[in-house]
């Protein structure tokens, strides 16, 4: 573990509290986009199975099951909960051309060829895109709420933590694993002009909004 | 790819 890893989990779990948080106090879940959260709820569940079958700290343990726990959670705040107040009109990218090509890639280019490791590798391929329906969401609606940013913006920033913990383990612990840091590289630039939204528009206290 | 024996990272 580093400091980089670690500070990478925090805005991590940042970025769900702060989700859970703005859907419970405003009782509303308008701006979010139900299919990036599904998508995020099969990323964990495909990823944590090795909870049952591996541990390596009570860290890790908690934090999976927290993971697992709040991304259904959410999902059931959206479409049962609050449904009422979920912009289905809005949320309308296809998931299944994510799932697919990404499910593909994962038989193909994987580190072993067994059920656990081609799970691990689809989620971490799906996690690298999981969040375009969200993004698309708020390119088509062209603004976000303010807290909606906080959250996408700490959600952005756990993987481009995790990319310096993956320089850090290569030069200190000669470690890398090509399929996390390319699809972590991936996942980061799809965040970066929304990143460049927030610097310039959010942090200076303006409404988050898009050229529509 | 190498196999990497097991996973640590979240």
């Amino acid at each position: 573990m580093n400091v980089f890893r670690l500070s990478g989990d925090v805005s991590h779990l940042l970025a769900i509290l702060i989700l859970l948080m703005k859907i419970w106090k405003t009782r509303s879940c308008a701006g979010i986009s139900g299919k990036s959260q599904i998508l995020f709820a099969l990323v964990y569940t495909t990823r944590y199975l090795d909870l049952f079958t591996s541990f390596i700290s009570p860290y890790n343990t908690a934090m999976k099951v927290f993971f697992i726990a709040s991304s259904y959670a959410t999902i059931y705040l959206i479409y049962l909960k609050f449904k009422a107040t979920y912009d289905r009109n809005h949320d309308t990218f296809r998931m299944e051309f994510l799932v697919l090509p990404v499910l593909v890639l994962a038989f193909v280019v994987n580190h072993d060829f067994t059920p656990l490791e081609i799970l691990w590798t689809f989620s971490i391929y799906l996690e690298s895109v999981a969040i375009l329906p969200q993004l698309f969401m708020v390119s088509k609606t062209g603004q976000a709420e303010t807290i909606t940013s906080h959250y996408l913006f700490a959600l952005g920033m756990y993987r481009a933590l995790y990319i310096v913990n993956w320089v850090y383990r290569y030069y200190f612990e000669g470690f890398y694993d090509l399929i996390a840091i390319i699809a972590g590289v991936v996942q980061t630039v799809l965040y970066c002009d929304f990143f460049y939204l927030y610097v310039t528009k959010v942090l200076k206290g303006k409404q988050l909004t898009l050229p529509a | 790819l190498q196999v990497i024996s097991e996973h640590d990272e979240l």
